[in-house]
């Protein structure tokens, strides 16, 4: 990524649609402006707020040729597409759109919301990518607007500038601090496997661990899967090389780095009953295909393969899982053992002779 | 074939304007006209081609060969690649 710094000042912006293109209704030009900001104010601390009247800090308009005051030109069709200049006064700032080409809200064309998305990344400081997979490469190329465009690139280049997105809004995020992986009293909101790495989640982190090659990366959960807040509760990689997320009554399924289209759902709809608030921990069993979602001292067992919960549950934990008797913080599956983790220790457990093997600490992955 | 050849004059001609808009517009950074020594134009333009065969990964030859001039057409975004 590049940046063209200081960036603005403050996270409050403001915007303003001069003018429309007759190519879309004016609800549509809308829409794909105020997707293009979100995109930006989902991996930062910015807030971006659309004004009627006046001078906004982004002035957002459609131009031919030698447009405005524009110290820049358009070219007619195709060509260059669009131009924005970074923060500052006067232009700075400015996103243009060249009315001479033909803005769709699909693949046809070139896609408003994605050009916008481009175009906004400049107006917030970032300059090109050559990350060919980043969405600020100079190139115009079409994704399905379903993905979240940016790369891990866009977003390590704009929290450059402005830090990652913060629960309270407006306020500057603190450089985020990375948790003590060694510390005696280490903890883990969630655990999953992914393909043959285990992802260990902690706030706003995640650590990759390649138990084959005992690696270990330490990364910011937004550099992976922007969309995921942080805090996730519990995590579990299913039959269909899909990992699902679960923070409150909310899940998202992953495939990759994109998030399945309609998500977050409710967790209702995997079938738990309204009383169920948040999700401990989770993992499904390889050998079986069932899923066991642990919930304080009980678990619900869903079957992956008929995609519904199995009757006769919840069940106390201990009864089936003897020697696991507190709640859980996590769990995870790893040639054929459960390991489970609560606070600082993790019980290894053989699902076959439903037993504790032995006790270890929670960072035992972790080479310390 | 004895088939008269397309104008390769003329798509030169149209190919060395592609190249020369496309690097005025996107890889030409505001020097002071002071620092830099005065420079053959054709070395210049070797240089910025360099450049942007470069940033899009393209084999550095410092000529717009087709993959060169391929890219020059895609469509994109008007802000330029250095000198922000």
């Amino acid at each position: 990524y590049g940046v063209t710094l200081p960036g603005w000042k403050k996270n409050n912006l403001t915007y303003r649609i001069v003018n429309y293109t007759p190519d879309l209704s004016k609800e549509d030009v809308d829409k794909a402006i105020q997707k293009a900001f979100k995109v930006w104010s989902t991996v930062t601390p910015l807030i971006f707020t659309r004004i009627q009247e006046g001078i906004a800090d982004i002035m957002v308009a459609f131009g031919t040729k030698a447009h405005g005051h524009c110290p820049r030109y358009f070219d007619g069709p195709l060509g260059v597409l669009a131009h924005a200049f970074p923060p500052g006064s006067g232009f700075g700032g400015d996103v243009h759109f060249d009315e001479d080409e033909d803005w769709t809200m699909g693949s046809d064309g070139f896609n408003l919301f994605l050009v916008a998305a481009h175009e906004v990344g400049h107006a917030l400081g970032l300059s090109h990518s050559n990350d060919q997979r980043a969405l600020m490469f100079p190139n115009y190329a079409y994704i399905s607007p379903s993905e979240f465009p940016l790369s891990p690139d866009d977003i390590s280049g704009i929290q450059s500038i402005y830090g990652s997105a913060t629960k309270t809004p407006g306020k500057r995020p603190t450089v985020p601090t990375s948790p003590n992986t060694c510390g005696p009293q280490i903890s883990f909101d969630a655990v999953t496997t992914l393909r043959r790495e285990v992802i260990f989640l902690k706030g706003r982190h995640l650590w990759r661990v390649y138990p084959d090659n005992s690696e270990v990366e330490l990364e910011l959960i937004s550099a992976f899967w922007p969309f995921l807040p942080s805090g996730i509760q519990a995590a579990y990689e299913n039959m269909k090389d899909q990992i699902l997320f679960f923070k409150g009554n909310n899940f998202w399924v992953v495939s990759g780095y994109k998030v399945l289209l309609g998500y977050p759902k409710n967790i209702n709809t995997l079938g738990f009953p309204k009383g169920v608030k948040k999700i401990d921990a989770a993992v499904c069993n390889k050998n079986t295909g069932k899923t066991d979602f642990f919930v304080g001292d009980k678990y619900w067992r869903y079957d992956e393969s008929t995609q519904s919960m199995e009757k006769g549950y919840p069940r106390r934990t201990v009864n089936d899982f003897p020697g696991i008797s507190q709640r859980i913080d996590a769990v995870f599956q790893h040639k054929g053992l459960f390991y489970f983790f609560h606070g600082s220790r993790q019980l290894k457990f053989d699902p076959t002779a439903k037993r504790v093997i032995s006790e270890i600490k929670s960072n035992s992955w972790f080479n310390c | 074939s004895n088939s008269l050849p397309a104008h390769p004059e003329k798509d030169n001609k149209e190919d060395t304007k592609l190249v020369e808009d496309y690097l005025s517009k996107f890889y030409t950074i505001e020097t002071d006209s002071n620092q830099r020594g005065w420079k053959a134009n054709a070395e210049f333009t070797a240089e910025k081609l360099q450049k942007m065969q470069r940033f899009f990964g393209l084999k550095v030859t410092g000529k717009p060969d087709t993959e060169t001039l391929e890219m020059m057409k895609k469509p994109r975004c008007g802000v330029p690649d250095v000198g922000l």
